[in-house]
């Protein structure tokens, strides 16, 4: 028969601005 | 009789390994610390083949954290880099085409069949196994779409200063200058010091400039042909609003050595086989314009020959420029106010829009088409000077 291969994993992702965000705050938290 | 076995060395896969440790020596040496000329001479891109093979080895051994690690540094250490050169052209376009190639190895390698038409076997199983990054994908054609305007932003700003002075003031036409208008002085567009003028080469030696950038650095040609259309509408917008607005440029002479520009522009265009770019299009109403200055403005035929031939341009604007041509001697006359009345009688039923000024800094919206590489992972080395020792081929 034919062979279905598994489905991948969606990764979610945080948009642009999310994840700039992110790093404004982690840039904050190490002075 | 000694026989030796010879051990063949494992197959590159075309995957890198690292530890996780070493993620920021990563991203420092190859993003946010790299030299674009660094890789003079290399494969173009080859930041984005690096990336997408750590990206396949964490996707190879299922770790979704070291994915999501590795995307969000390399996307945050792209924005930093093109936050420190945001004056830097030859930068900019390094980010942009790395960012493409990332997203289009995102795609070419997802195991979606409409990404895989063109890959050949060998491609096909360098495909991601586990991880499904669509929504990385749109985080990264995002960023494209930023540095993008970030590359039109700095080009702009570099042939801003030169339009003015090359497009509607340089006199290359031998013996135009004896029939200029009288009162007819250079100006400069944007500089307090008067002898800040450029001519039209000094446009095409930036455009040349450009142009050669972006290929060196192998950004895809769709893009390229959409940096020009966007750079040859500003042109276009910032000559005609300065024209609308000088009654000394509304000349003949004006008209005849503007065309010639432009037809120096097509030239160039054509030269660098960019002539399918939609560039020329966007220069239309400054073309018409041209035309306009140097066509009779006295019967009615005439009239009528200038509403079919102004069609890119406005009934506001037209008639400005009727009100503001100056003739270049006592032989020549003024337009008339009857000549201008049919002009406006014969227009009034156009839907033209209320403005006199083109927006100079409207940008047309831009599209990343999926360009897949006929570069197989196996087949790309990294070289020393990268120092990226820590990587180990899979």
């Amino acid at each position: 028969g034919i062979r279905h291969p598994r489905p991948r994993v969606l990764l979610k992702a945080p948009t642009l601005a999310e994840m700039e965000e992110m790093n404004i705050s982690e840039e904050e938290e190490s002075p | 009789r000694q026989v030796t076995v010879q051990r063949k060395e494992k197959d590159f896969q075309g995957m890198l390994e690292y530890h996780k440790d070493d993620e920021a020596a990563l991203i420092r040496n190859l993003v946010t610390d790299l030299k674009p000329q660094t890789l003079s001479g290399t494969v173009p891109c080859l930041p984005a083949y690096i990336l997408y093979m750590c990206i396949r080895h964490a996707d190879y051994t299922n770790d979704d954290l070291k994915v999501h690690s590795l995307l969000t540094s390399t996307i945050n250490g792209i924005k930093k880099v093109l936050k420190k050169h945001n004056d830097d052209f030859e930068m900019t376009t390094f980010w942009l085409s790395n960012t493409c190639r990332l997203l289009h190895c995102l795609k070419q390698y997802s195991g979606d069949e409409g990404f895989m038409t063109q890959n050949t076997a060998k491609q096909n199983e360098h495909c991601l196994k586990n991880f499904d990054l669509t929504e990385y994908r749109q985080v990264l054609s995002d960023l494209s779409i930023q540095i993008y305007q970030q590359l039109i932003k700095i080009a702009e700003g570099l042939l801003q200063p030169m339009i003015v002075s090359a497009m509607l003031e340089n006199e290359s036409i031998q013996g135009l200058s004896g029939v200029k208008p009288t009162g007819y002085r250079k100006r400069s567009s944007s500089m307090i010091d008067g002898d800040n003028s450029y001519c039209l080469e000094a446009i095409i030696h930036q455009m040349n400039s450009f142009h050669t950038v972006m290929c060196d650095q192998g950004l895809d040609p769709e893009i390229i042909l959409q940096v020009f259309k966007q750079l040859f509408y500003m042109i276009n917008a910032v000559t005609l609003n300065n024209l609308l607005l000088r009654k000394d440029a509304c000349s003949w002479s004006t008209g005849m050595q503007l065309r010639y520009n432009i037809s120096q522009l097509e030239e160039w265009l054509r030269g660098r086989n960019l002539h399918q770019s939609g560039a020329v299009q966007t220069m239309e109403p400054l073309i018409q314009a041209a035309q306009l200055l140097q066509l009779k403005k006295k019967t009615h035929e005439d009239a009528e020959a200038i509403c079919c031939l102004c069609t890119a341009l406005s009934t506001q604007q037209i008639v400005k420029i009727l009100n503001l041509y100056t003739p270049l001697n006592e032989f020549e006359e003024r337009v008339t106010v009857s000549f201008i009345r049919t002009i406006q009688a014969q227009l009034q039923d156009r839907n033209d829009p209320q403005q006199l000024l083109l927006d100079f800094k409207h940008m047309f919206p831009v599209l990343f088409p999926f360009n897949p590489s006929s570069l197989t992972m196996d087949s790309i080395h990294i070289p020393a000077c990268l120092n990226l020792e820590f990587l180990n081929e899979v």
